[in-house]
């Protein structure tokens, strides 16, 4: 607004009042301890709109009969301040009814990412205009989603499916035995594996500490989901045995520094292998929440 | 984890475009001092603690 270069941008804002309520999930015992979470969908059902009132909306607007619905996760700090983060949204139309399903796995991801204990699962749906503009319809308020009852249960209650994988099943199995040589279609481990400086001609005189050091490698096989979740999911790749923490190396380096030989200490990053994971190329890498 | 990687890393983290030419006498008689050897210990053991997410 203030700098010389841009003519000041005027906006309006348009009101799109929005129709949205909040579910309350509560997730303690809903995801078993040694589970990896693969998908979570938010189903609402959607309840057919009156034929008169259908009939009105297309008189007045006869080409505009979506609205947009969006899930935002909602978390209430323990001050009591509170932040939301968009999780997804999709169109729907006032001529449908049914089950909608929505993909709310970074909500879950987000959730568990809290300090335990852990509050309810909160997610804020609202129903908004399809866009904004002069030629935007009214459509968002025929759109009606079934209500969470107190009692739980009712028909047409917005459900939480959990799709997880049994890492007991499908996981990594920590470091290999040092004893069992890794053969085929072992199951993905932590190997040792040891690099030799020393041994590398370029370091000679050069990296003065350490001599070498334990990088430790991935191997083995990873169990693939059955058939059905590939068949749900076929934008994920097979399950690998991948490095899914690293850690970084520190080294002491002799530098030229000032007419003269100065030892320095230079921290390599991702050179060391914490923890091996089975993982699927395609899958979501989760967004770290911040503090 | 290939020689290279780990040449490259160091090179990277050193802003170097080539290995440099040490001096091997030079470096024989280097001693390492105090603080900066308690440095690398400090890194060392903060390694084994903070994680960085592989792939």
């Amino acid at each position: 607004r203030f700098s010389q270069n841009f003519r000041e941008v005027v906006g309006r804002f348009l009101a799109s009042e929005a129709s949205s309520h909040l579910l309350v999930f509560d997730m303690e015992q809903r995801l078993p301890p040694h589970s990896e979470l693969v998908q979570a969908v938010l189903r609402l059902f959607q309840e057919p709109v009156p034929r008169a009132a259908l009939r009105r909306h297309e008189r007045l607007f006869p080409r505009s009969d979506r609205a947009r619905v969006t899930v935002q996760w909602l978390h209430v700090r323990d001050d009591g301040s509170n932040r939301t983060a968009l999780i997804d949204s999709r169109l729907v139309s006032i001529h449908e009814s049914g089950w909608k399903a929505l993909d709310v796995t970074e909500a879950v991801n987000f959730w568990q990412q809290l300090r335990s204990p852990r509050p309810p699962l909160l997610l804020q749906v609202s129903v908004q205009r399809e866009h904004l503009g002069p030629l935007a319809s009214s459509a968002h308020r025929l759109v009606r989603f079934a209500p969470q009852g107190p009692s739980g249960g009712r028909q047409g209650e917005p459900q939480l499916e959990l799709h997880t994988l049994d890492l007991r099943d499908y996981g990594a199995q920590g470091n290999c035995d040092p004893k069992a040589p890794v053969t085929k279609g072992a199951r993905c481990c932590r190997q040792e594996m040891y690099i030799d400086l020393q041994g590398m001609k370029w370091a000679e005189n050069w990296v003065l500490e350490p001599p070498g050091f334990l990088a430790y490698e991935c191997v083995g096989t990873c169990q693939q989901p059955p058939e059905s979740l590939n068949f749900k999911w076929p934008f994920l790749g097979p399950r690998q045995c991948v490095a899914s923490e690293t850690t970084s190396l520190p080294v002491i380096v002799s530098i030229q520094e000032g007419g003269r030989l100065q030892p320095q200490v230079v921290s390599l990053p991702n050179m060391r292998v914490q923890t091996c994971s089975c993982a699927s190329d395609g899958a979501l890498v989760p967004r770290k929440l911040e503090p | 984890l290939t020689e290279e990687q780990i040449l490259d890393s160091l090179l990277q983290q050193l802003h170097l475009s080539e290995v440099p030419i040490v001096d091997k006498a030079a470096v024989e008689g280097l001693v390492i001092p105090a603080h900066v050897r308690a440095q690398y210990v400090a890194l060392l053991q903060r390694g084994h603690g903070a994680r960085s997410r592989g792939k």
